[in-house]
């Protein structure tokens, strides 16, 4: 009734980017704002 | 001009792991995400870099896939994931998931995921944020008496191994303590909410009350710009020209106490500052939160449960 599955922790693409040297090129190209990812939130609490 | 990017939230994802669709299985590797609720995969029809350099399911390649015929758009972020929906039995570790409804992406989204080591996303949020009504993977397990208990949790390692992610129980030996339990305000993300924020036992955000959402998909701690830049001041870190903190990892001093640790992301190279803006009043508690804390998803009573993590 108890499964496990184990997780990677792997590189993230801002890291990725970085490295390549094209992270500034992502923020000069494109608008990055983690709370889009949430549209149907609540927002003023309930 | 400031464009958008399909998918911009897959820059902050870092802990995944494998599924298998199809049979014989088909091996995935993907994004254990409680801030959405849909499984989607490339399919080997997308033609695009992106999919070319992942995982890509193959239809024809499975004796159980039945297709639907449906098409699927999921917003996500800033952009969307277009494609078919399909129905196949999904593998999760050892449990065993018939008929279950999945998306496979017939264009990938955005030129940069094509450096994304993941291959696709798994949604642990509740069904209704589920596009076209499909039921998630979760819901699927439980429906088919395939966990003990309703409920699952998370524990995040900061090394390479030893994350997990525990479908129908709570295991104590990855925490201390006792389980503080709060009860979800929004039964769709994992959304919680917050009394306030305290660095150094005075308060210097979420006066008065806010929202939070648990999110395993996002590795940072965000929330409004007021908020966040209270904190970044109390952590002596400076926004940069493209919206990143830097700060210097000599002024220890500075940090809260015992903060310090769990929400700078010290590894090789720049030391960056782990709490970001974003434009709503919503705090996001991403990897940087969970690691501090083992957290378990609570569907039966639809509360969250935090005990400081090993």
């Amino acid at each position: 009734g108890i499964t496990r599955l184990p997780l990677e922790r792997g590189k993230k693409l801002r890291e990725v980017l970085r490295e390549k040297g094209l992270l500034h090129h992502f923020f000069q190209h494109h608008r990055y704002d983690i709370g889009t990812k949430f549209p149907h939130a609540f927002p003023n609490g309930t | 001009e400031v464009a958008t990017e399909p998918l911009l939230n897959t820059l902050d994802m870092e802990y995944y792991g494998t599924i298998s669709i199809g049979t014989p299985p088909q091996d995935f590797t993907v994004v254990f995400d409680t801030g959405s609720s849909n499984l989607w995969v490339p399919s080997n029809s997308c033609t695009s870099l992106a999919c070319q350099n992942h995982q890509m399911f193959n239809p024809s390649q499975s004796s159980t896939y039945k297709s639907t015929g449906q098409n699927l758009s999921i917003q996500y972020g800033t952009g969307n994931m277009e494609g078919i929906v399909g129905s196949d039995t999904v593998t999760v570790a050892s449990l065993v998931d018939t008929n279950q409804l999945f998306g496979l992406s017939t264009t990938e989204p955005g030129q940069f995921f094509v450096h994304v080591k993941f291959d696709g996303v798994l949604g642990l949020g509740y069904p209704n944020l589920a596009a076209d009504g499909i039921t998630p993977v979760f819901d699927n397990l439980v429906n088919e008496s395939l966990l003990e208990e309703n409920l699952f949790s998370v524990y995040l390692s900061r090394e390479t191994t030893g994350s997990v992610v525990i479908f129908g129980g709570i295991d104590e030996s990855y925490f201390t303590g006792s389980i503080n339990w709060i009860f979800v305000s929004y039964q769709g993300y994992w959304q919680i909410s917050m009394d306030s924020i305290i660095v150094n036992s005075q308060e210097i955000a979420c006066s008065g009350g806010c929202q939070a959402i648990v999110d395993t998909g996002t590795s940072l701690v965000a929330g409004p710009p007021s908020g966040i830049s209270n904190i970044q001041s109390a952590v002596g870190a400076r926004q940069d020209t493209y919206g990143e903190s830097n700060a210097s990892k000599n002024t220890s001093p500075h940090f809260p106490h015992l903060r310090f640790l769990a929400q700078m992301q010290n590894d090789q190279g720049p030391c960056i500052s782990s709490f970001q803006n974003t434009s709503g009043d919503l705090w996001i508690l991403g990897d940087v939160f969970i690691r501090v804390y083992y957290s378990i998803f609570d569907r039966a009573n639809n509360r969250v449960g935090l005990a400081k993590a090993i």
